[in-house]
């Protein structure tokens, strides 16, 4: 791991005296290796080395004893600040019924997501409705409409031969005449290159003026991250990021491009398939796993 | 960033963030530079042009693995595939019958997928769509008993070739795993020489993490091919110049959209070519 490897490049020093710009420059090597293993996106390592070196050549690691440590501790200082400080809760307040969006690449789990916030916030004491706005993939309608059944949650019914924005609006209605206070929407899987599916989702924005427009990304993505995220947020705007898959060996360092992109906080985590298996997002277990 | 450029420690470093930025390994561009500068000293290039020529037939070698086409038979020829989740297995299954429709193959699905909500559903849908039954049982039910009754309907029916769709899971799940080989050795009781395929099914957009998928799977039920999909999208899939690199196992098909047109044999030229571009 990253301290194991930062201690390698010290202990060549024992006995040399003072730390040069040198052997600074071999730390962050060692660094800008371990995060770009980890899926951080080049540029972002760029930034990232430039910041951390700024405090390494500072009087901290300079004289310290135990130079690797403070390296590893600058790193993971700026990591947690990068990924944002503290967990962000999901934002409810206001007129109800309050809409929440989810959106993202294909397979990235918005369907299995949109499951599970509704299940967090029945839990927690809300009425939500799910909406299965994805028409295009085949038998999605059916895979929200069962999630929502293991949910305990009710689900808008419709077979898919309307427009999407067409669903969001008459779902959000139903919701309003059954007192239901969340509207989840569930989209269909898309490429951020895809104009007009891009300009679909301003549509449904248009229509269903959702208060969260959760931008739902594989952990395991890797440099192309910094792209999609961003174009996913200059054609819509995120309100958030949730973070799926991350209970495998993925370093996650997607994480940490999204974040540096779009500067939007990372809500929730995905950590397994059933639909207990969502957990609010704090910086600091990513920030240990992205260091490896 | 190639013309008339002389080769300076800039281009090498532009050079290094463009194979880095497609997600090739750093391990793997190291190796890959190492063999560039052998070439550089011993053709003396020394300008930009050839470096990017010389440049590419090195990462062609890697991904250009010698294997004789899939032959699709003897029938009935099984075809398992597996992945991590949301990758595409069950699109590509229906890709993939889609072609061998195509070329008059008769094809048989097998709905191993036993877990994931609707995706019984999903693999009837496209069965209904190209024609193809399906075999399956119960939400729930055993995995390896569906692919048993698949292998079973296929001896009976005179099928082609069998396309055995798996439930997608994470290749740390130790559970898992041992699922999907249970899955293989089910299949490999009932006809010895099957799978005769086990194609691991990876997504373009994932990283490093698809090195870990490709050795873990292949240890699991060695992996006969690789299907990289959603290349239709801006990740190139550099990972696989790694996996091929290290594991040696051909690239079969690229999978560029969610029709079931959207799969393409897998070009290593033009696969070179995408990384540059
Ligand atoms: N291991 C794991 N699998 C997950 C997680 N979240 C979702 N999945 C799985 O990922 C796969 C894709 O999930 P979906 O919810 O269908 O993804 P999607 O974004 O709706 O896909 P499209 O609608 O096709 O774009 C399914 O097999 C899910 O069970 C997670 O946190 N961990
Ligand atoms: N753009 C694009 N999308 C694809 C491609 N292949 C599959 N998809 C989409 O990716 C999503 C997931 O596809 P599935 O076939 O359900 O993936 P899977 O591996 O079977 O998923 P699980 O069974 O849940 O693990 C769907 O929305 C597909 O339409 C591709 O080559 N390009
Ligand atoms: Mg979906
Ligand atoms: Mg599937």
């Amino acid at each position: 791991n990253l301290q194991k490897r930062l201690d390698a490049v010290f202990k060549r020093l024992k006995g040399y005296g003072r730390l040069t710009e040198e052997n600074i420059q071999d730390a962050l090597r060692e660094v800008r290796l371990a995060l770009l293993e980890a899926d951080v996106n080049y540029k972002v390592v760029k930034d990232f080395i430039k910041r951390i070196k700024e405090r390494a050549v500072g009087s901290e690691v300079m004289e310290s004893l135990t130079p690797g440590q403070q390296v590893v501790k600058i790193v993971h200082d700026e990591l947690i600040e990068l990924l944002g400080r503290s967990a962000s809760p999901l934002s409810l307040a206001g007129r109800t019924p309050v809409v929440i969006m989810l959106i993202g690449l294909q397979g990235s789990g918005k369907t299995t997501t949109s499951a599970k916030i509704a299940r967090f916030l029945k839990k927690k004491g809300r009425r939500p409705y799910l909406v299965p706005a994805d028409v295009a993939r085949p038998a999605a309608i059916k895979q929200l409409m069962a999630l929502s059944g293991q949910a305990g949650v009710d689900c808008y019914e419709t077979e898919a031969k309307e427009p999407p924005q067409e669903i969001a609006r008459k779902a959000i209605m139903q919701a309003s005449l059954k007192g239901l206070d969340t509207v989840i929407i569930d989209t269909a899987g898309r490429l951020h290159i895809d104009e007009a599916l891009m300009g679909e989702l301003r549509a449904m924005k248009e229509t269903a003026s959702p208060q969260e427009i959760l931008f739902v990304a594989d952990a395991m993505t890797g440099q192309d991250a910094v792209n999609i995220a961003r174009s996913f947020d200059e054609a819509v705007g995120i309100t958030g990021i949730v973070l799926t898959k991350i209970e495998g060996d993925a370093r996650g360092g997607a994480a940490l491009s999204i974040r540096a992109v779009t500067q939007k906080p990372i809500k929730f985590i995905g950590v397994g398939e059933k639909l207990n298996d969502l957990e609010v997002f704090y910086p600091d277990r990513l920030a240990n796993r992205i260091l490896g | 960033i190639f013309r008339k450029r002389k080769i300076d420690d800039e281009l090498l470093e532009e050079l290094e963030e463009l194979l880095v930025t497609g997600d090739i390994s750093v391990s793997c561009v190291t190796e890959i530079f190492e063999r560039l500068k052998k070439e550089i000293k011993r053709n003396a290039i020394s300008d930009g042009d050839a470096l990017k020529e010389a440049l590419k037939s090195i990462i062609l070698e890697m991904v250009d693995i010698d294997a004789p086409p899939i032959p699709w038979a003897p029938s009935p020829y099984i075809c398992l595939m597996a992945g991590v989740n949301g990758v595409g297995k069950t699109t590509t299954i229906a890709k993939l019958a889609n072609i061998l429709k195509s070329q008059g193959k008769n094809p048989l699905f097998v709905a191993s997928d036993t877990f994931r909500a609707a995706a019984i559903d999903q693999l009837l849908v496209w069965g209904k769509r190209l024609n193809i039954p399906v075999i399956h049982h119960q939400q729930g039910a055993d995995p390896s008993a569906v692919a048993y009754d698949g292998i079973e309907a296929a001896i009976k029916r005179g099928v082609d070739v069998v396309f055995v769709d798996t439930a997608g899971r994470l290749h740390t799940k130790v559970n898992l795993m041992e699922e999907l080989k249970k899955i293989r050795r089910v299949i490999k009781k009932h006809i010895e020489d099957a799978p005769h395929e086990t194609l691991l099914v990876l997504d373009a957009t994932n990283g490093q993490n698809a090195l870990n998928q490709a050795r873990q799977f292949n240890e699991a039920t060695p992996i006969s091919g690789i299907i990289l999909t959603k290349l239709d999208g801006t990740a190139k899939g550099g990972i696989v110049v790694t996996i091929a690199n290290e594991l040696k196992i051909p690239i079969r098909y690229i999978g560029i959209g969610e029709k079931m047109d959207d799969l393409e044999p897998f070009s290593p030229k033009l696969f070179v070519d995408a990384l540059f571009s």
